[in-house]
């Protein structure tokens, strides 16, 4: 049996609404560890992998290994219904046909119970090896966020130069172009606003704007996004859980 | 500017 207590509905919902755009079936899978999910978009450009570790959960229990296979705009409409501040409890039996919801009002004796039917996903997996990467970028998230929308007004590409000490995100449309330069940058009162930049070699990649602000709806999750990165090879955006992680893989663009 | 697909990247488990 599954039950798994978040002391608040918040973080889900920020989760289900990071991910419901990218991807439509998803199968959670439910172990003594935690809840995570492997899941490939549509257009097979972008694999999203979440991690809720039992750590997220004010109290977590899984007996046995539980798959909840999970249609994410309905699970989205019921994750609504609930309050951010309400005490969230999933349930689900070992051999479960359905995820049962539990919204708890803190202040009042509100119970909201919901009933979400499971379906039968047939999924690959693919395998995720410890990826070398050549450049890794902390920044905050909102931060990255504004320029991933701006520079989508301008082109369906965004392309990321780094060199020594800088970020350029540039973009190149048919009725101009624009660019933003980030530096490193140190904060110490709030650190959460700083810019970190580890270079091994210097990176010149393209992605497409539309995943990059699929992407970014992942921002109320964490203060800063960590960005890696390796010529010809999926970037990895990663957004920290207090417990875990939802890492983004984009496959970039390229000429063969 | 081609774009390839995720799993050309990984290996099925």
């Amino acid at each position: 049996m599954l039950e798994g207590k978040f002391d608040e509905a918040s973080l889900l919902k920020k989760v289900i609404d990071a991910m419901k755009d990218s991807v439509k079936l998803c199968n959670f899978n439910c172990t003594e560890n935690g809840i995570s999910v492997q899941a490939i978009d549509d257009s097979r450009v972008l694999l999203i992998s979440l991690l809720i570790e039992a750590g997220s959960f004010e109290d977590y229990r899984c007996d046995r290994n539980i798959v909840l296979g999970l249609e994410m705009e309905s699970l989205n409409k019921i994750i609504k219904n609930g309050n951010a501040s309400d005490m969230l409890t999933l349930v689900a039996e070992d051999s479960p046909d359905a995820l049962n919801l539990i919204f708890e009002d803190k202040r009042r004796d509100r119970i909201a119970e919901y009933s979400l039917k499971l379906m039968d996903i047939d999924q690959d997996f693919l395998k995720i090896e410890d990826m070398k990467f050549d450049a890794v970028v902390n920044m905050p998230s909102a931060e990255f966020a504004k320029i991933c929308r701006d520079m989508k007004t301008l082109s369906e590409s965004l392309q990321i130069i780094i060199t020594k000490d800088s970020v350029k995100f540039n973009s190149e449309g048919d009725f101009g172009s624009g660019s933003v330069v980030i530096k490193s940058f140190t904060d110490l009162e709030k650190t959460e606003e700083s810019v970190r930049i580890t270079l091994e070699k210097p990176i010149n990649l393209t992605f497409g704007a539309k995943y990059l602000n699929d992407i970014i709806k992942s921002t109320p999750l964490a203060s800063q996004v960590t960005i890696k990165l390796c010529d010809k090879q999926p970037a990895l955006f990663e957004y920290q859980l207090p417990s875990g992680y939802l890492r983004f893989y984009l496959a970039p663009k390229f000429e063969d | 500017m081609p774009q390839p697909i995720i799993s050309q990247f990984f290996l099925p488990h």
